[in-house]
């Protein structure tokens, strides 16, 4: 299982929609600061089902939708796409890709889907279960957490040691 | 279940050292209970020996010494319950030249069984890719993306 | 005492917006006491706008632009009580390159009231020392130094 | 008021004694990871009297002692030098540079030296005092720190501001 395709509109600075296509081995992403990148990681983590606002960078879900720009309003809606390779029948569905999809209105309106028909978010988490995406796939997401996995207290760094066991 | 997370504390344990020595080019490393008895609450510590250094605890390591060890138990708790994707965020940012080309070279060994999506603004770091993303922002406070794909 | 703490507040507000303005090309930026009626326990808030995007919270800011917001406050408060000599450490580790070069334009301008001992991998900013000096462990364990004067 | 030289011996990583010598205008100090560079720091805040051993990365104060290394013995002494010129006579004292010494023995065994003569803390304390060396010049040094500042609560930040005023 990879990630195949990553589509993003509406969601952070990605007003308008961006595609990412991966390929299975490195790939980079580069820019100058507050450019997006971030975003982009981001992005990948909320399409999942993340539900902390928090380890968004935001104080409130609603604010990962785009919230305008000097010259252009704010959306409504957020929305991403994560498409994943399937060809190795990790993931308990039949077909050879999976899309998952998370929208978010500004009304507070949100939905997951799974191949386009709509799901709750437990069916999202299930999906991934024992697949190995999670927590520590996760952990090596955020920037600057490398402080976060040193600075802990040892009681507490032991959620990583947990998470295997 | 006290089995069950010892067993895998000395998988992490003997990881976190395969890993360390290919970071720091050697030296040794242990990561300790700070309450033997009572192993399913216990804190864990975490000591490191550079190549040519006495062991300390991590606080006193520098920032470069950091990130690596960080790293290095990520990666190690990684063998264990790989993962298909990862997504790094500039964790090379401390590093200096010579510890980055340790770091890419672990990556490109990870890579053969994981994808990697690696945020960096290193140029030694970009070398490794097979495709780069560029993200841009022309409009203000919009973001848009430039590929820069490289032939395989 | 309220007055004393309210003026040099002021003058801090001031400040900030000059310097990040130069740091950030634009934009502006605004200190809020979370608590007006008490404002000797009150908190203080930092709202950004970088230019081109809305005002924001700092907690939504990138890491090169959170690093700019910090630098921009410490140099704020450091304007209105200079101190003789300032240590920097590796602050620049999260800027890209064009804000580096308006990092070291800052750098330079307070240089000609504040002597600058700053640490860094960057080489834009060893650019502009006047005199630089180069720390080595060439004996295990032991640092070194290696001074690389420059002319004037 | 400028630094004019930093004498290191016995300090964290420096075994052997080191000098610095520092112009009035900008010394950049580079260097691989872990050779030292921080360390510097350390130095420069130890000999003005920083208490807290945490914000020098150690546990307890011995631990600034250069401790070994692999083929060297750990050393018994700590103590760090810094000579400061005073011809704008910024410092209360007469002389045209003024040195402060800081020592430490491992048999914890401390002193304090202001032109080679012992004093105490207080007494180093208080020649800083107006001089604008003190927290803002500190809070600059510590690597990681911007996170620090960013970080901590709106309650907590105003630290900074508090000093000013
Ligand atoms: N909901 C939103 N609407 C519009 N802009 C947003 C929103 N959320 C975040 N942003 C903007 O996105 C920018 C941050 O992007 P990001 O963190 O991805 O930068 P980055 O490319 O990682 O930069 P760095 O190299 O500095 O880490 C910020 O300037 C922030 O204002
Ligand atoms: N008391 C001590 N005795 C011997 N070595 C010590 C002592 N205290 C700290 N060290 C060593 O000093 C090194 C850290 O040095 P320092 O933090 O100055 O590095 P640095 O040059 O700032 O590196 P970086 O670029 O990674 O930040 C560590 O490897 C640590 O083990
Ligand atoms: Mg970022
Ligand atoms: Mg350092």
């Amino acid at each position: 299982m990879h990630l195949d395709k990553l589509i993003i509109k509406g969601f952070k600075s990605f007003a308008d929609e961006v595609e990412l296509v991966f390929e299975p081995g490195i790939t980079a992403i580069v820019g100058p600061n507050g450019c997006g990148k971030s975003n982009v990681s981001d992005a990948i983590r909320w399409v999942l089902g993340e539900q902390s606002s928090r380890s968004l960078r935001c104080r409130k879900m609603e604010d990962v939708i785009f919230n305008g720009g000097v010259e252009l309003k704010p959306k409504n809606l957020s929305a991403v796409t994560l498409r994943l390779d399937n060809e190795d029948s990790i993931l308990p569905l039949e077909t050879p890709a999976v899309e998952i999809m998370r929208q978010l209105h500004r009304s507070g309106e949100s939905g997951y889907f799974i191949n386009q028909s709509q799901c709750l978010l437990r069916d999202i988490s299930e999906l991934f279960m024992d697949t190995g995406v999670g927590m520590t796939a996760y952990s090596l997401m955020e920037q600057s957490n490398i402080d976060v996995l040193l600075n802990t207290q040892p009681q507490e760094r032991r959620f990583l040691f947990d998470e295997v066991a | 279940s006290r089995e069950r997370f010892m067993e895998s504390f000395e998988r992490i344990q003997k990881n976190f050292q395969e890993v360390f020595v290919q970071l720091f080019d050697g030296g040794e490393t242990e990561l300790l209970l700070t309450d033997p008895e009572d192993v399913l609450e216990s804190g864990i510590e975490i000591i490191a020996r550079p190549p040519g250094k006495r062991p300390q605890s991590i606080t006193m390591l520098s920032g470069g010494e950091r990130s690596l060890v960080a790293i290095a138990l990520l990666f190690a708790v990684f063998k264990i319950k790989p993962s298909p994707f990862c997504v790094l965020d500039e964790v090379d940012a401390a590093l200096d030249e010579a510890n980055v080309m340790r770091f890419t070279r672990l990556i490109k060994e990870f890579a053969k069984d994981t994808q990697f999506i690696i945020i960096t603004h290193n140029k030694r770091t970009m070398e490794i890719a097979d495709v780069m993303y560029g993200v841009t922002m022309e409009q203000a406070g919009v973001s848009k993306l430039v590929s820069v794909k490289f032939a395989a």
